[in-house]
């Protein structure tokens, strides 16, 4: 954009603009098969902020495409045409601005679905404190383990894409921390269930080392959350 | 993934758009 924009002010000094219908075509059926997976990712998803954000975005990026190709039609009228480069940096700065509100639309949308994920983990491990059967703690182990297999499978995956170093890093490093955290505290679970079958000698701190790792594998969870809820656009100032 | 591949071919296609308008822009100059 910045580009055109220069281009506009030699235009100035008297410049023709050379014919740009089959650039402008191009980014045109770009933008329509665009628009056409858009659609039908609204259609599919159930994210309800998705379905009502990434519209608004696919028209800006409609309109440009609409702007590029009256400034394409102008100049081939009149490549001196002021109007024309106007519109040529209107519709330029249009497509790229939309697609990026797009991506960003459609990013957040994958990040509120591994925070989904995470947030079962973090309602799993809130009920380990009431867990005193080995029954019970069978169950436990049954529901947390698939869900934290879902939860870490997905954090990594979005920590091997991120392009920001400090956060792929602290993702990484908590996801890590669960990672050894989870068996310590099915073992701290089971002295806890041991003791209190075998007559409860030392209850007391059995429940609160369980609690201490409970809340430690929470605390983790909820600096993953955290992390993957910022954006290095925010982090950086959002210039 | 789709939609990535879209925005990478209307990122491209726009680049391309600029850089004609730009290089003839330079040979005239």
């Amino acid at each position: 954009v910045s580009r055109l924009v220069i281009l506009h002010e030699e235009a100035e000094d008297g410049n023709a603009m050379p014919d740009l219908a089959r650039p402008v075509q191009a980014v045109s059926l770009a933008v329509n098969n665009l628009v056409k997976v858009g659609h039908e990712t609204i259609e599919s998803s159930d994210d309800v902020i998705l379905r009502q954000d990434m519209p608004s975005a696919l028209h800006r990026v409609e309109n440009a495409a609409t702007l590029l190709q009256q400034a394409s039609d102008m100049l081939r009228a009149d490549p001196y045409s002021g109007p024309a480069r106007k519109k040529l940096i209107e519709g330029s700065r249009g497509i790229l601005q939309g697609t990026s509100a797009l991506l960003l639309c459609f990013d957040e949308s994958e990040v509120r679905k591994i925070v989904k994920e995470c947030k079962k983990v973090l309602d799993y491990l809130g009920v380990a404190e009431v867990i005193d059967t080995m029954e019970d703690l069978v169950q436990f182990l049954r529901d947390i383990s698939p869900a934290l297999s879902r939860a870490a499978r997905e954090v990594a995956a979005r920590a091997a894409e991120l392009t920001h170093p400090p956060h792929a890093d602290t993702l990484t490093r908590c996801l890590d921390s669960v990672k050894q955290l989870a068996p310590v505290l099915i073992c701290s679970m089971k002295i806890y269930i041991h003791i209190l079958t075998e007559g409860g000698k030392g209850i007391e701190e059995a429940g609160e080392n369980r609690n201490y790792l409970a809340q430690k594998m929470a605390d983790e969870i909820h600096e993953i959350i955290r992390v993957l809820q910022l954006t290095s656009y925010v982090e950086d100032g959002g210039e | 993934e789709m939609i990535l591949e879209a925005a990478k071919s209307i990122i491209a296609a726009t680049s391309a758009l600029v850089r004609a308008a730009s290089a003839a822009q330079r040979e005239l100059i």
